[in-house]
């Protein structure tokens, strides 16, 4: 573990706990995609199967049960609790445009050709697009609430500091996946634009608005 | 001789 990591892992674990507070507090999940929620809560399904057979640490099974409940339930708060409030008009991104294509590259570009890994496989490619339904959704509807634009800051901001982690593991343990190296640069890359919006706008205080 | 890659990172 490096503190660029911890750092990652603690920004991932803001992220989560900034969305459902969002839709606890305001009691509805408007402006949030659900589809990328979805997405989500299959990349950890499919990324923490070895919870009970392949035991790392503490810490990484109390953060792995935490990201599997979070994600499910933050569905469940999206598509039956809070149901009402969800902008169906707004999140149209076609999600099997993401797990065809990430699901035949697992297939085909992995370590081992093994279910447990191709699964992990596909975690990690389907991880890096997840969020393109939201994305999509703040294009479409020009605007994000603030505490919606903290929550994709923290998400974007936990694989880039992946990336530090995979930097600093290179060059002190030896250590490095190639996987896990090119999908979470494209991850990051995908937020590039948001960054820039939420750095120029939302930390004056100004509400993120792109450019209709 | 397929080494189970143990993946240690969330």
């Amino acid at each position: 573990m490096n503190i660029f990591r911890l750092a990652g892992d603690l920004s991932h674990l803001a992220a989560i706990i900034i969305l459902l507070i969002k839709i606890w507090k305001t009691r509805s999940c408007a402006g949030i995609s659900g589809r990328s929620q979805v997405l989500f809560a299959i990349v950890f399904i499919t990324r923490y199967l070895d919870l009970f057979t392949n035991f790392i640490s503490a810490y990484n099974t109390a953060m792995k049960v935490f990201f599997l409940g979070s994600s499910i339930g933050t569905v469940y708060l999206m598509y039956l609790k809070f149901k009402a409030t969800y902008d169906h008009n707004h999140d149209t991104f076609r999600i099997e445009f993401l797990l065809l294509p990430t699901a035949l590259l697992s297939l085909v570009l992995n370590h081992e050709f093994s279910v447990m890994e191709i699964l992990w496989t596909f975690s990690i490619y389907l991880e890096s697009v997840a969020i393109l339904p939201q994305l999509f959704m703040v294009s479409k509807t020009g605007e994000a609430e603030s505490i919606t634009s903290h929550y994709l800051f923290a998400l974007g901001s936990y694989r880039g500091l992946y990336i530090l982690n995979w930097i600093y593991r290179y060059y002190f343990e030896g250590f490095y996946d190639i996987i896990a190296i090119v999908a979470g640069c494209v991850q990051t890359i995908l937020y590039c634009d948001f960054f820039y919006l939420y750095i120029t706008k939302v930390l004056k205080g100004k509400k993120l608005q792109l450019p209709a | 001789p397929s080494a189970t890659v143990a993946h240690d990172e969330l």
